[in-house]
């Protein structure tokens, strides 16, 4: 258990590093275990170190800085061990639109293997995606599952206000 | 495998059987505050065997069950099944198409089918235990977890990396 | 010390309820004490119910109502006793465009004797603001305030987008 | 009163003398994921007396100073002033503008000004404790704060109570 979880861990520190270069454009990431001698006990330290800054801790960053390493960091894992769908809520809702469009990139190579599924408020997440579900809630307090488009034809962003009311 | 459909009945804010259908691809799901796209990843967590009330946003499990609105009245029992397209065998089971299935009763009873056979709630757990598909899995991410994910506290950072070994 | 702070709830409650009608367009709102006897120490209590739901409490509401929820009490303390300024970091990320249009509405009556500054992704409060100052790193870690836009004269999105690089 | 400018230098990632105007009515900040906005947010708290360094994102107050990048050294000192137009005497001062500054050396001493006049922590902090602009009440709100406002645990509410009353 121990050698697994040891070789999951270098796995995972090398996705984390690539994932971030592809979020950020640059800077370093590094997942250390604090004592390496005990892995299966031992703390997880994650650095973050946007390119040109020198951060000393996680928590100086931006809150979009800290949205991204979080993504680089689940995509990591992700990649040690697909899943075969992934279900994504409002997790665009802190990053600028630069960002949003390096996420979505990634997704969209993943997503030739794993069923992605976003809830999203933002407007290039919704152009990025194949098929646009919509949930309305004309009578109030009851859900209704409507389609609003499905393979990218016809609908435009007056169908999705359409559902604001 | 991959996910064919969501079917919710009595769940949350879909009192009405609703169908969520599932496309190869990235999908996203958008509409007004409070309409109920969150209530539809709480609905496949849930049908995963999750027993987590904290993560489905509340603290008694009879909550999932649709509580009525000003002109509704409660109802009785929510139901959930999900369809899987498993004909690449990637999940423990013989059959190439699965349906899991959930329901609580507000009695507080509750069933577990797979292909409408009874069954407990372990094995629908164990069904996907080990498929990256758990309840626990990386496989759904929400804002909460963003944070969690790099704050001090290590415990939901290690339980990733478990996961992904 | 006693009858101020009943004086400050109750003034605080009356404004409670009229924001959250002007956010919420209906429903209803109340903040309770939970031992009326001892209001220096009693827990207070914030009811949030938006029209035509009967949600039990307040976590199981969306993210988006609750952020609204806290936006109606915010301004309604803010009535008690207005502040001379008010900054805001990013409060409108979890809302639909339509609520960020009923938030911005009740911004700008306040802000005929209030200072606000929001800093936000959301083009529609962009839009809204009278000044627009964007912050730019061109060199990496090194910030710079930079004057876009003065009294809602002759900018365009474009020159919002060259701030990303 | 209404505020007038904030001036940085060597603050968080602000290391040249910088500008923010405050103009009246809305002001919106934008700019990519990590440039500095919310670092003009920490700033003014800062300089209006906060003390408490979770709220600025560290945990010793050195960590204001900047720190350096990868190709430039970090700071000795961090110096934000605010200047305010007090015309209507609502701030209990004789002068009809003001100018409140602070610096933090890396030495771990500070120096509190008004008017350029040295003066302590305390008469900062008294200048503004009755307007509700104190660094400690509701006119600075961020993301978390939102979350804090609604929670099961009461502190940060019953806070914001007692300072409107
Ligand atoms: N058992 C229940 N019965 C009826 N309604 C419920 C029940 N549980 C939750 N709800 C309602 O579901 C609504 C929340 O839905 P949900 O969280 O899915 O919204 P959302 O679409 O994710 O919105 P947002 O964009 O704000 O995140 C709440 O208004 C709540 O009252
Ligand atoms: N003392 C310091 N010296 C140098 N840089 C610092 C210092 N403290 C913080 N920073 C840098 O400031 C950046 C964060 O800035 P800030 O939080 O203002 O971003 P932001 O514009 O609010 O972004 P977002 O849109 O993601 O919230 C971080 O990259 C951090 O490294
Ligand atoms: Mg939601
Ligand atoms: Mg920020």
């Amino acid at each position: 258990a121990k050698a697994m979880f040891l070789e999951t861990i270098n796995k995972a520190r090398d996705n984390f590093k690539q994932m971030y270069q592809e979020l950020f454009t640059g800077g370093e990431a590094d997942i250390i275990l604090e004592d390496e001698s005990d892995p299966l006990e031992s703390r997880i330290e994650i650095v973050s170190r946007p390119r040109g800054k020198k951060p000393l801790t996680i928590t100086q960053l931006s809150g979009g800085e800290r949205a991204l390493t979080a993504i680089s960091l689940l995509f990591a894992l992700y990649m040690v061990k697909p899943s075969p769908f992934c279900f994504l809520d409002e997790i665009d809702a802190p990053l600028d639109d630069v960002n949003v469009g390096r996420f979505l990139k990634i997704v969209r190579t993943f997503a030739r293997q794993t069923q992605f599924v976003i809830i999203t408020h933002n407007k290039i997440t919704m152009e990025a995606a194949d098929t646009l579900y919509g949930v309305t809630m004309e009578e109030p307090g009851v859900s209704k599952v409507v389609a609003v488009r499905f393979k990218k034809e016809a609908e435009t962003d007056d169908t999705i206000l359409d559902l604001h009311y | 495998m991959y996910l064919k459909n969501l079917e919710l009945v009595g769940f949350k804010s879909f009192p009405e059987k609703s169908q969520f259908l599932f496309n190869k691809g990235i999908t996203s799901i958008v509409g007004p505050n409070g309409c109920g796209k969150s209530n539809l990843l709480d609905a496949l967590r849930w049908v995963l065997g999750e027993q987590r009330t904290s993560l489905l946003r509340g603290t008694k499990m009879e909550e999932v069950i649709f509580a009525g609105t000003r002109t509704l009245k409660p109802l009785g029992m929510a139901e959930v099944s999900l369809n899987i397209d498993n004909k690449d065998g990637s999940l423990p089971s013989q059959y190439g198409e699965l349906t899991v299935s959930r329901r609580l009763y507000r009695s507080g009873e509750s069933e577990y089918l797979i292909n409408k056979v009874p069954c407990r709630l372990k094995d629908i757990t164990d069904l996907f235990a080990d498929s990256g598909v758990g309840a626990h899995a990386y496989a759904i991410i929400q804002q909460e977890m963003v944070d969690a994910i790099l704050s001090d506290k290590n415990e939901e950072r290690r339980f990733l990396f478990e996961e992904a070994a």
